[in-house]
């Protein structure tokens, strides 16, 4: 019963400026942290392929059962993301430790050789993420200031 | 006036630098020394200077996008485009966070550094960022693009709350979501502040003042991160007192945005653009709906208040709210007994402000003073002229011209306080047709569903309808009140359009708010109501068809 | 008669919240943990 109202001019303005804003895209990378190595591109891939996000990837129970070599891969490559804070939970959940001097994570080899309240030292793995290969270090000396 | 001589090249050129030192990743080791140029090149000297270096850096950052969408005028940018534009954006934003982080003194006596100055920089630079914009929407009109403007803002809005360390607060952040410590609370309360002054450059930036802005503005509003910190409220236990101050941010930002589509939701015929900011509003209530319930339940007056009477599937989501906590029964549930839900007798909890559109005392007293004594006798036969008075007084005050119509808001508020002032005066008893009989409060439902025009009921009803949500008082008040005034309606006329009012919410797709639908089912099922031998039901058969569709799914 | 929302790209049955991953307004997706920014410690921002 109200009828419909006659827009003002400023609506009209308001308009003419919607309708031109209407053509610029927003992009979701637009509110997105620049990503240095995965960009947001939309890409068509072939429509077998998974198009939606897989149901749970977004829990630590889903990252728990991701194997090292993904957890590292996501770690380096999804720098800044949700996806690198889960990949890290599940690399220290699989006794991974962080080294924040040489941003490489570490797992005791064996029990180390001697322990003080500044480190510990002996035989460790390690992840190279520049040869992008898991190396042995003995004789390593693991600072506890560098312990994430 | 016009900037010192020299100012532009000498911004330009730290400018320039400043992109170069971002893009080799070297930004926190060489800000210092980029400082220290500032510095030399006299930037930094006073208030004034300091001023026009932002203003002056937004302005080339903007020209420097806009020539580069130039360069692909046509069809989607290309990410390689669209990533050139941001390296120039992310550095500027970036400088512009480090010297938030570096502002203010930090002496190594108190514990954490003064933030009162970060967050006067910070306020300073986003309002110099906002009016740049603005200059931009009357000086380029149509040709205005968002790109530059929202990525500065949600970048900054993101590095500013991803890294409070960048305030200069505790790297901790909230990580015990389990408890807050007496620094989490002082976090929080700086993080409030960033919040404020960023609402506070959205208001600036809204959509009727810079429409060209609209889309970016509604993504902004929907980020993630800026409903986190607007609504949610983690980590546990949060000052109570500043998740509803962000609340408080967030419901004024929705008005502003309602206000911007209401002409033209108005017309219901939505010119494409209109349209396209509409769905995505939907979607972004249909979030709200879904994670933060009680927020819509607390500021649904404030909504509804602004809401125009066809946007019914968005008030429909609105009132469609309620406490996560509680159990709805199902409306089609056989001889569901609503009366005999406990919830029914709680009034709905609420802090916001509502009725404070009737403060004009002189009404307010005569209005106490009818519901109280039934006088001034006056008062009824005054009551509709006083309405169409302070609607016409309202409009005018806000730049409009007379009305016709009745000032929704004003309107909206009579019925909620005159339907308060019924329960408080009905209960211990229960709500029930009998109760609220005879009634003043009644009395006056009844004089403005017989003497309004069919417009000013649709409003009144309208009004009336909007209490109908989940279980609470008001719903179980508000509905027997409508039953009440379709079974007492002196023309068949006013049970029609107690129908329409009903059923135009019901025929909408979902969601359909709780009260709506108990309601309607009441109608049509309770014999009092001779709801179907009204000769309206049958006036067309698509109508008749629509009402037996109707009702099989609600019975 | 209004918009299916429930077409809308939004799992409306979801228990956990939706606005973490909501890609916005105009996208019919949400956003799969490599897009969400995190307040990562600073350590781990490698690059």
């Amino acid at each position: 019963p109200l009828g419909p109202v006659s827009l003002s001019k400023s609506c009209y303005y308001q308009l003419a400026m919607l309708d031109a804003a209407a053509h610029h895209q927003i992009y979701p990378s637009d509110s997105q942290r620049l990503r240095l190595y995965l960009p947001a591109t939309r890409y068509q891939s072939p429509s077998y392929y998974p198009q939606t996000v897989l149901p749970h990837s977004d829990t630590a129970e889903f990252f728990h059962r991701l194997s090292t070599e993904t957890l590292f891969f996501i770690f380096y490559f999804m720098e800044g993301t949700k996806a690198q804070y889960l990949a890290a939970k599940a690399l220290k959940k699989q006794s991974w430790r962080f080294h924040t001097k040489y941003m490489m994570w570490f797992q005791r080899h064996e029990e180390p050789k001697s322990i003080t309240d500044e480190y510990e030292q002996g035989t460790y793995i390690y992840f190279d993420y520049d040869k992008w290969g898991q190396r042995k270090k003995e004789g390593f000396t693991f600072e506890y200031r560098y312990l994430e | 006036e016009g900037d010192p001589p020299g100012l532009v090249e000498r911004t330009e050129k730290l400018l320039r630098e400043w992109v170069g030192i971002h893009q080799s990743g070297q930004t926190a080791k060489m800000f210092p020394i980029f400082v220290q140029q500032m510095t030399v090149h006299g930037i930094l000297k006073t208030d004034d200077l300091v001023t026009r270096f932002f203003r002056l850096s937004t302005e080339m950052c903007v020209e420097s996008c806009y020539r580069l969408l130039a360069t692909q005028p046509n069809g989607p940018n290309s990410l390689e485009l669209r990533t050139k534009c941001y390296e120039t954006l992310d550095a500027f934003t970036m400088l512009i966070v480090l010297l938030i982080k570096n502002s203010g003194s930090s002496s190594s006596t108190n514990l954490t550094p003064e933030p009162a100055a970060k967050i006067n920089l910070l306020s300073k630079i986003l309002s110099i960022i906002a009016n740049v914009a603005i200059k931009d929407q009357e000086t380029r009109r149509a040709e205005f693009q968002h790109l530059a403007y929202y990525r500065i803002l949600i970048l900054l809005f993101i590095e500013l709350n991803l890294s409070p360390p960048m305030l200069g607060l505790p790297t901790q952040g909230f990580n015990n979501f389990n408890q807050m410590t007496a620094n989490d609370v002082f976090a929080d309360n700086v993080q409030l502040q960033v919040l404020y002054e960023f609402s506070k450059t959205l208001r600036l930036l809204k959509p009727s003042r810079v429409p060209s802005f609209a889309f970016a503005w509604l993504d902004f509003l929907s980020h993630r991160l800026f409903v986190e910190k607007c609504l949610s409220g983690q980590p546990a236990n949060r000052p109570s007192g500043n998740i509803l101050k962000g609340w408080a941010l967030y419901a004024q930002l929705l008005i502003d945005l309602i206000k911007f589509e209401a002409p033209f939701l108005r017309n219901v015929e939505l010119p494409p653009s209109v349209d396209l900011l509409y769905k995505g509003t939907l979607k972004m209530f249909l979030v709200l709906l879904h994670d933060f319930p009680e927020f819509l339940c607390e500021y649904c007056y404030s909504l509804c208040d602004v809401i125009p009477c066809n946007a019914i599937q968005l008030r429909n989501l609105v009132l469609s709210a309620f406490p996560r906590k509680m159990r709805l029964p199902d409306p089609f549930t056989p001889n569901l007994k609503i009366d005999q839900l406990p919830e029914m007798s709680q009034p709905p909890k609420t802090s916001a402000l509502q009725n404070n559109l009737i403060s004009t005392v002189t009404f307010k007293d005569e209005l106490d003073s009818f519901l109280k004594t039934r006088s001034p006798v006056s008062f009824l036969n005054n009551l509709v002229g006083y309405l169409r008075a302070q609607s016409n007084q309202i409009a005018l005050s806000l730049g409009g011209s007379k009305m016709n119509s009745l000032n929704v808001p004003l309107l909206n508020a009579l019925v909620l306080y005159v339907g308060q002032s019924a329960i408080s005066s009905i209960q211990p008893r229960p709500i029930s047709l009998t109760n609220i009989a005879g009634t003043t409060q009644m009395d006056i439902f009844q004089h403005l569903a017989t003497k309004l025009d069919t417009e000013g009921r649709y409003l009144f009803l309208n009004a009336i309808a909007n209490q109908l949500r989940y279980p609470n008082s008001h719903t179980h008040y508000f509905s027997s009140a409508l039953l009440y005034l379709f079974a007492v309606a002196p023309s068949e006329q006013i049970q029609e359009q107690i129908t329409r009012v009903l059923v135009e919410r019901l025929i909408i797709m979902r969601p359909h708010p709780w009260g709506l639908l108990v309601t309607f089912i009441e109608l049509i099922k309770n014999p009092i109501f001779k709801f179907w031998k009204h000769e309206f039901v049958r006036c067309a058969p698509e109508i008749e068809k629509l009402f037996e569709s109707v009702a099989r799914s609600c019975c | 008669f209004g918009t299916d929302l429930t077409a809308l790209g939004l799992n409306l049955t979801a228990t956990e919240k939706l606005y973490p991953s909501f890609a916005g307004p105009w996208s019919d997706r949400t956003l799969s943990v490599h897009e969400i920014d995190y307040p990562v410690p600073p350590e781990y921002l490698i690059s």
